[in-house]
C-alpha cells in the first residue's frame, strides 16, 4: 500500500494545485463578466466592495461529500500548462483601463483555460477515485491501520 | 505598457492613501476570496450562504492588503489566505452562528465524556453517555451531529500548547496534519502530535479506524461507510464521538 499511497498523494496534490488555479479563474470570470454587465447596464464602473462581493458570490456551489485534507493554501503554480500561466497575468489590476473588447477577449481566453483545467481535473478525480477504490478494497480485505506511519 | 503589479504594490506601499492603487490590488486578488469561500464552505453545513462568506472574506482580504509587508519574503497569497479564512470564521462566530443551546448541550456532552473517561478508565459508549445525562440514545446522536456542524466555528479548541494566542495548536489542525507529508515544524506541535497519536491508539477499534481512514488516508465519510458497512451519517456520528473523546483526552 505504500506505493499506492504515494501515487494517491501525488494525484491529490496535483488536483489541489489545479483546483486552486481553477477557482481563481472562476473568480476572474465572474469579475470580468460583471464589469461588462455594469458598463452595458449603465451602472458605471464604480468597483465598490459590494459589487465585487455580488459578482463573486454567484456561481454554482454545493458540496461533494465531506473529505479531509482540503488544503487551504496558495498552491505553487508550476505554470506547466498555459492555463496556469493565465493566473500569473494580473489583468484584473488593469480592469479600469481595459476597453470592452479587451475584456471580451480576455474572457474568452480565461474561459478556455478554465475548460482545459476542468477537463484535466475531471480526469484526475477519476484517477483518485480508482486509486482510492483499490486502497479501500485492501482495507475491506483486512489491511491493518498504518498506526506506525502516523 | 500596463503598470506591473509590483509597481502598484510599490505605489501603495509608499502611499497607503493611494485609492487607485488600493482598488487595483483589491480587484486583482479578489478571486482568492472565491477560492477560500469554496474551501471553507466545504467544511461547514450547507446552510451557510456562499455570498455571506465572500463578503466576510473580502474584509480579510482588504486587511491583508493594508497590512502586507513587502519586505518579508512571503508571497502575498500565502499571507492573505489565512487572513481571509480567519475573517470568515470570526464573522460567523460573532453572528453567534451556533445557537447557545446547541453549544451548551455540546459542553454538557464533553463534561459527561470527561467524567466517564476517568471513572471507567476508558472511553464511554454512546449508551453510557446517554445514561450519564439521563437522555435517550437518539439525543446523544443528535448532539454528535450538531458538534460536527459546529466544528470549525464554535468548538473551543482545548488543546492549547503555547501561552500566547499565536501558539495555540488546534486539535483539528493537528489531526489534519496527520496526512501531511512533513509533520509540524514547531517542537510544541510535535509534542501535541505525539500525544494525539497516543490518544488515537487508545480509541475503540471502530472509532480509531474512522479517524485514521479520514485524516490519514483522506477518504470521504461515504467511502468509510462503505468499508465499515454502515451509512455515511453513522460514520459522521462515530467520527464526532471520536473527535470528542480525543478533545477531552488532549485537554488533560
Ligand atoms: N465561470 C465559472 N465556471 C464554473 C464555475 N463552477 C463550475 N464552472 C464550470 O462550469 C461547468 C459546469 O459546472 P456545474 O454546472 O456546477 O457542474 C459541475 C458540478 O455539478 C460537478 N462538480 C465539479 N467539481 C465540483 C466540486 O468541486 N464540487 C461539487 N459539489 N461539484 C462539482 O461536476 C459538474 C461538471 O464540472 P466541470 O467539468 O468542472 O465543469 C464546470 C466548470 O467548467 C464557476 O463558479 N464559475
Ligand atoms: N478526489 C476528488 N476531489 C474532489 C472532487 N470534487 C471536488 N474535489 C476537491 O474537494 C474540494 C472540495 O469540494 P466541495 O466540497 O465540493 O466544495 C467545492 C464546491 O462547493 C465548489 N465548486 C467547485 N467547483 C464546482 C463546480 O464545478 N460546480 C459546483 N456546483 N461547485 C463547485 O467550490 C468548493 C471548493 O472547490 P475546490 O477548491 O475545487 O476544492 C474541491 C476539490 O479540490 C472529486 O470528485 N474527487
Amino acid at each position: 500500500p505504500g506505493e499506492l499511497r504515494s501515487r494517491l498523494r501525488d494525484a491529490r496534490e496535483e488536483e489541489d494545485a489545479i483546483s486552486y488555479v481553477r477557482r481563481n479563474l472562476h473568480g476572474r470570470i465572474s469579475l470580468l463578466s460583471d464589469e461588462l454587465l455594469a458598463r452595458r447596464g449603465g451602472r458605471g464602473t464604480s468597483r465598490s466592495v459590494d459589487a465585487l462581493v455580488g459578482a463573486l458570490g454567484d456561481g454554482p456551489s454545493g458540496c461533494r461529500g465531506a473529505r479531509q485534507g482540503v488544503a487551504l493554501r496558495a498552491s505553487e503554480v508550476a505554470g506547466r500548462r498555459g492555463a496556469e500561466r493565465v493566473l500569473s497575468e494580473a489583468h484584473l489590476a488593469h480592469l479600469p483601463d481595459l476597453g470592452d473588447d479587451d475584456i471580451e477577449h480576455l474572457l474568452e481566453r480565461v474561459e478556455s483555460s478554465e475548460h482545459e483545467l476542468s477537463e484535466l481535473r475531471r480526469r484526475l478525480h477519476a484517477v483518485i477515485d480508482s486509486l482510492e477504490d483499490e486502497l479501500a478494497g485492501r482495507y475491506k480485505n483486512g489491511l491493518e491501520l498504518p498506526l506506525e506511519r502516523l | 505598457m500596463p503598470e506591473e503589479l509590483a509597481d502598484i504594490w510599490e505605489r501603495f506601499f509608499k502611499n497607503p492613501r493611494d485609492q487607485d492603487a488600493r482598488e487595483r490590488l483589491i480587484l486583482n486578488y479578489a478571486p482568492l476570496v472565491k477560492f477560500v469561500a469554496g474551501r471553507v464552505r466545504a467544511a461547514l453545513p450547507p446552510s451557510v450562504d456562499q455570498a455571506d462568506l465572500v463578503s466576510y472574506g473580502m474584509l480579510g482580504l482588504i486587511e491583508a492588503i493594508e497590512r502586507f509587508d513587502r519586505k518579508r519574503e512571503v508571497k502575498f497569497e500565502t499571507f492573505a489566505i489565512p487572513r481571509i479564512r480567519g475573517s470568515m470564521l470570526d464573522e460567523l462566530r460573532a453572528l453567534d452562528w451556533v445557537p447557545r443551546s446547541v453549544r451548551a448541550k455540546g459542553r454538557e456532552l464533553a463534561q459527561a465524556m470527561t467524567k466517564l473517561q476517568s471513572t471507567l478508565r476508558r472511553d464511554p459508549t454512546e449508551e453510557e453517555l446517554a445514561a450519564e445525562l439521563n437522555v435517550a440514545l437518539d439525543e446523544i446522536r443528535d448532539r454528535l451531529d450538531a458538534s460536527a456542524a459546529m466544528s470549525i466555528v464554535a468548538l473551543e479548541d482545548i488543546t492549547t500548547v503555547g501561552s500566547e494566542e499565536g501558539d495555540r495548536v488546534s486539535l483539528l489542525d493537528t489531526l489534519a496534519d496527520l496526512g501531511a507529508e512533513q509533520p509540524g515544524e514547531a517542537i510544541e506541535a510535535e509534542e501535541t502530535r505525539r500525544a494525539l497519536i497516543e490518544s488515537i491508539e487508545s480509541l475503540v477499534d471502530r472509532e480509531r479506524k474512522v479517524i485514521v481512514l479520514y485524516y490519514f488516508e483522506g477518504f470521504t465519510l461515504a467511502r468509510i461507510g462503505d468499508i465499515l458497512g454502515v451509512t455515511e451519517s453513522r460514520v459522521s456520528q462515530i467520527h464526532s464521538k471520536a473527535v470528542l473523546a480525543l478533545r477531552v483526552r488532549m485537554a488533560e
